[in-house]
């Protein structure tokens, strides 16, 4: 019983432990592990002399290794409830930090990010990557949207029409998401909608990855002829951004299926309502009404 | 015309494979927000011509005998017009909004961009958590307020008074239309947010 804390609504239950990670998901009748954790992949600094020696750059992703870094082991919490929303507030350190949060009566939990400014006094570019693990069995397979629309079908290590022998593991492994990335096995699916365009790949069993900001110190020389090191006021660049976890039956018998969960809350995030402000000091409420 | 002439010719500069992928120079990267920037402020224009016609046409051909008792009791005499700003803020995914920092009252106009009716919720950055909201009904909508996380990254980068989030669900928005809310600030102590006490 490490779990210590839970937040959401008769359709979604997150549980965070005691290290203050989120551990499991609880919807659709079903309790499946579910933790999220931030890591990032050290840039390659090659001497773009010959093609397999690029550094990783605006045109390229090429960690150093295959291994990830981890961020934090146990990131600070607090946990605000309300009759509207819950939230839990975590922050990993002085540079990553983030608000999961579950709305009464929606189907999904939103996990929005604060990433920045990256640290590069190490003299090492990082990628950095939001990364969902889960215990589904997925079998290697993953799906990707296409621009918002099919999903596209895709396993690790594994190319369709051509017998694939990768140099470059984890690049070889990355694939442009649009809007998606899911994974299923025969009782549960797991997605993730993002709020703009990001690689991704599932690197592991039941496991899905977003790279959400990138700081990288060696152009890669295919153009640009600059790092992409982007800063403001001085400072590396910080980032923010949303990313919605949908968990669910992967039956296709239900009524909402995952499937039809994701396309409508796909649709209300990508083309959400548009807010317009007006000061309203010189009209009375009535003269508005 | 011209405004949305200026936009289609920024979105065709952005059509570029650079400005899609990310891999033109910092310098032209942030050419390409700028001109964004210019070209979606100029079409403010637009959608507050839209929105002020779109109100008034409403006010105009609510027929009185539609109007309910209370209406009926307000609409007396000619109906005074009034063209609203409807500024859009673009740096609300950050949290940040010059109206609902500064303003005692202010009206937020939902506009529904979908062919199908939505639910859904609302955040609108607020100095402090005395606020109430009411609908053109003048029912008074249930809010809660949440303080916007500002980590040590935040501090040096989000130029914002707002230190709460104001959060209340907007319902029923019209498919392809918009629905208002009047939101004033108010002398009450309302409960700042306070969390769980720590394990």
């Amino acid at each position: 019983q490490s779990s210590f804390t839970s937040i959401g609504n008769e359709f979604i239950r997150l549980n965070f432990d005691t290290n203050g990670f989120l551990v499991t998901v609880t919807s659709d009748g079903m309790t499946r592990i579910v933790n999220q954790e931030f890591v990032y992949y050290e840039a390659a600094t090659g001497n773009n002399r010959e093609f397999r020696n690029r550094s990783s750059g605006a045109y390229i992703f090429r960690p150093a290794r295959d291994q990830v870094r981890s961020i934090a082991l146990q990131p600070k919490l607090k946990i605000y409830r309300g009759d509207l929303v819950e939230e839990v507030h975590q922050s990993f350190n002085e540079w990553v930090s983030q608000v999961v949060r579950v709305y009464r009566q929606q189907r999904h939990a939103e996990f929005e990010w604060l990433v920045g400014p990256i640290p590069v006094d190490d003299g090492k570019g990082k990628e950095i990557v939001s990364r969902f693990n889960s215990d589904i069995s997925n079998a290697d397979i993953f799906y990707t949207d296409s621009n918002g629309r099919e999903m596209i079908k895709r396993k690790r290590d594994h190319r369709d029409t051509w017998k694939l022998k990768l140099l470059e593991h984890t690049a070889g492994n990355y694939y442009p998401i649009t809007t998606k990335i899911a994974l299923e096995d025969d009782t549960a699916r797991m997605a993730i909608l993002t709020d703009r365009a990001q690689g991704g790949s599932s690197m592991g069993a039941g496991s899905l990855e977003l790279m959400i900001h990138r700081r990288l110190l060696h152009d890669d020389a295919f153009g640009v002829n600059e790092a992409l090191n982007e800063t403001a006021y001085g400072e590396g660049l910080v980032a923010r951004g949303t990313h919605y976890l949908i968990v669910g039956s992967s039956k296709k018998n239900q009524s909402p299926t995952t499937q039809a969960i994701e396309r409508f809350t796909q649709l209300q995030k990508l083309l959400p309502a548009w807010s317009l402000f007006s000061n309203a000091e010189n009209i009375s409420y009535e003269d508005w009404r | 015309e011209p405004h949305l002439s200026f936009l289609r010719e920024a979105m065709g500069v952005m059509q570029h494979h650079d400005a899609v992928t990310g891999t033109e120079k910092q310098a032209v990267a942030a050419d390409y927000a700028r001109r964004l920037e210019v070209a979606i402020r100029a079409c403010a224009t637009n959608t507050k011509e839209i929105l002020n016609q779109l109100t008034i046409d409403t006010s105009r051909n609510t027929p009185e005998r539609e109007l309910g008792k209370r209406e009926r009791r307000w609409a007396t005499g000619p109906k005074k017009e009034y063209l609203f700003k409807f500024e859009t803020c673009t740096l609300l995914n950050i949290s940040s909004c010059a109206v609902p920092e500064q303003a005692d009252k202010f009206t937020l106009t939902l506009y529904n961009p979908l062919a199908q009716t939505v639910t859904d919720y609302v955040r609108v950055p607020v100095p402090n958590v005395n606020y109430i909201v009411k609908d053109f009904d003048d029912v008074t909508i249930e809010t809660q307020f949440l303080p916007v996380p500002a980590p040590v990254q935040d501090l040096n980068f989000r130029k914002s008074s707002a230190t709460y989030e104001l959060v209340f669900t907007a319902t029923e928005l019209p498919a392809l239309g918009y629905k208002s809310y009047y939101i004033t600030k108010t002398n009450g102590n309302n409960m700042k947010p306070v969390p769980d006490p720590p394990n």
